[in-house]
């Protein structure tokens, strides 16, 4: 799976996945990229979100809108949320995977629990950041 | 605002003790160019959504990454995708489930979002919108990779063989 979100310099948010499942899935298998809320989502007022991983678990706990409502009703910051719904959320029911998350002020969290997550980020200086294992 | 653009290409990764500088470095190659194909729109003031879809088609033509040119197959020996896309302005979003034919699917979903009243198109349908909206289209063997295939088969043996499904998170999601 990969995936992109990003803020403008308008401070609008958007987010894209896509995705080719799991090896040897069966036919018809749809996983969570296309299920609004679970592996993908957009608000300008709290976050956007791509998510990568187990993805019945992300579609059950609809994973991105969670973060979203922990941002938008609980006060949580876009770290807090995004990673207590890896960690603390989805992990403990054999969730394994990670997401990227960006907010309308810029700020970013990509939370994984696997081995490594294939993961870049570029700002406002332009420089590209990439990494693949808990470097 | 300080634009910020973040990708990913998957959460199943190569073990460590597995990977080797050559395929690490093309990794890290490859997520640079669709940080530097997302970049490009946000440094010219263009728009986060067109910023995300330019990202995830760079991720999609690389086949290192699971999804587009180089997604897994299923266990029938067919190549099923899905995309989704969300602009945060207002809650519009597309998405296509179960397709295989147009070369980005996140332009497949995108077209649902734009040019459709729906939310998620799904199989022949979804085909049909997309050939309709004029996307480009590839054959199969543009999508498939050796080293799909290879995982795929060694899928099937183990599951003829009857055994424990202990693949690690490269060989499950690509």
């Amino acid at each position: 799976t990969v995936g992109a979100v990003a803020c403008d310099h308008q401070g609008h948010l958007a987010a894209a996945t896509s995705t080719g499942g799991m090896t040897g899935k069966a036919s018809g298998r749809i996983g969570d990229t296309p299920m609004i809320g679970a592996g993908t989502w957009a608000d300008d007022a709290t976050c956007a979100v791509s998510a990568t991983g187990h993805g019945e678990l992300f579609m059950r706990y609809v994973a991105g809108h969670e973060i979203d409502a922990r941002m938008r009703w609980a006060g949580h910051t876009l770290e807090t949320a995004a990673n207590d719904v890896v960690e603390r959320l989805l992990a403990p029911v054999g969730g394994s995977g990670g997401l990227i998350a960006v907010d309308r002020a810029g700020n970013m969290a990509l939370p994984f629990n696997s081995e490594g997550m294939y993961r870049g980020y570029v700002g406002a200086d332009g420089r590209l950041h990439t990494a693949i294992y808990r470097e | 605002v300080s634009p910020m653009l973040v990708i990913h290409g998957g959460a199943g990764t190569i073990r460590r003790e597995n990977m080797t500088p050559e395929r690490e470095a093309a990794c890290h190659a490859g997520m640079r160019r669709a940080l530097s194909a997302g970049y490009a729109v946000l440094s010219r003031q263009g728009s986060a959504l067109d910023a995300v879809t330019e990202a995830v088609k760079a991720l999609e033509d690389d086949p290192l990454f699971n999804a587009g040119r180089g997604a897994v197959f299923n266990i029938d020996g067919h190549q099923e995708m899905d995309a989704a896309v969300m602009d945060g302005r207002d809650r519009r979003a597309g998405a296509v489930a179960n397709i295989c034919g147009p070369r980005h699917p996140v332009l497949a979903a995108r077209a649902v979002m734009e040019r459709s009243e729906h939310v998620l198109l799904a199989g022949d349908g979804a085909l049909r919108f997309c050939r309709d909206a004029g996307l480009e289209f590839c054959e199969p063997a543009w999508f498939a990779t050796e080293r799909r295939l290879q995982a795929l088969e060694e899928e099937r043996r183990r599951r003829s063989a009857g055994a424990p499904d202990e693949r690690d998170e490269e060989a499950r999601h690509g």
